[in-house]
C-alpha cells in the first residue's frame, strides 16, 4: 500500500466523519443529498459483497465495514432521525438518482472482468460510485447558501479521489505494469466531475467569502 | 510484491 492511497482512504474517512460530525452535532443535513448518500450505500453493498469470503487484509474488512455502516447510518439519520429529517433540503434535492442506477447496471452487464454476479456488481459499483456525486453537485447549485461543512464534506470527497488517482499513476508505473481500464476509467471521471465544484471552492476559500455554484 | 488481485483496493 502506497501513502498516496493511504492517504486517500483516510481522507475518505475523513469527510464521512465531519459528515456525521454535521449531522449529529447540528442535527442538520441542510445542503445534503439524500440521493447521493442512498447511492453511496449501494455503491458499498455491491462492492463488498465478497467481505467475508475474500480475505484481503484486517485493514480492508475493517475499512469496508465502517464506510458500509457509516453510509447506512447517514442514511438513516437523514430518513428517519425525528429532528435531522425536517432539516433535509427535500425540494431541492430532486435529481432523479435511478436514472442514473440502470444504466451503469446496464453497462456493467457489458463491461466486466467476468460475467459472475461478484464481477458485474463489482463493476455496476464502481461505475455508479463515479456518477453518485451528481444530485450532491446539483442540490449545491440550487443552495443558496452553502455550510461551510457541507462545503468541506464535498472537497474531502474530492481530494479522495484525486488521491486515488495519484495512487494509479503510482502503482502503473512501480508496481503493476498495467492498466485497470475499469476502476480507472471510472475513476478518472468521478475525479473530473469535480473540477468545476474545486475551481469555485478554492476560489472561494482564497477570497475569504461563502462558496456560491454557479445555477 | 505487486498484488495481482485487481480488488486489493477499498
Amino acid at each position: 500500500m502506497n501513502l498516496f492511497r493511504l492517504l486517500g482512504d483516510m481522507t475518505h474517512l475523513l469527510c464521512i466523519v465531519v459528515l456525521l460530525l454535521k449531522i449529529r452535532t447540528r442535527k442538520s443535513c441542510a445542503g445534503i443529498s439524500l440521493k447521493t448518500q442512498e447511492l453511496y450505500v449501494i455503491v458499498f453493498l455491491t462492492r463488498y459483497l465478497d467481505l467475508f469470503t475474500m480475505y484481503n487484509s484486517l485493514y480492508q474488512i475493517v475499512m469496508k465495514l465502517v464506510f458500509v455502516g457509516t453510509s447506512i447510518g447517514i442514511v438513516w439519520y437523514m430518513r428517519y432521525h425525528k429532528v435531522v429529517k425536517q432539516t433535509y433540503s427535500k425540494n431541492e434535492d430532486t435529481f432523479r438518482h435511478y436514472f442514473l442506477i440502470l444504466p451503469c447496471f446496464v453497462l456493467a452487464l457489458f463491461v466486466h472482468l467476468d460475467f459472475t454476479v461478484v464481477e458485474v456488481l463489482w463493476s455496476f459499483s464502481l461505475y455508479l460510485e463515479a456518477v453518485a456525486i451528481l444530485p450532491q453537485l446539483v442540490l449545491l447549485q440550487r443552495s443558496r447558501n452553502i455550510d461551510t461543512l457541507t462545503g468541506d464534506y464535498v472537497f474531502l470527497l474530492g481530494v479522495y479521489r484525486v488521491l486515488y488517482l495519484l495512487n494509479w499513476v503510482y502503482r502503473f508505473f512501480m508496481e503493476i505494469h498495467q492498466i485497470r481500464w475499469i476502476p480507472w476509467v471510472s475513476g478518472f471521471i468521478q475525479t473530473a466531475l469535480y473540477a468545476d465544484f474545486f475551481y469555485y471552492y478554492i476560489k472561494s476559500w482564497k477570497n475569504r467569502e461563502k462558496l456560491k455554484l454557479p445555477a | 510484491g505487486p498484488s495481482s488481485n485487481p480488488k486489493d483496493e477499498l
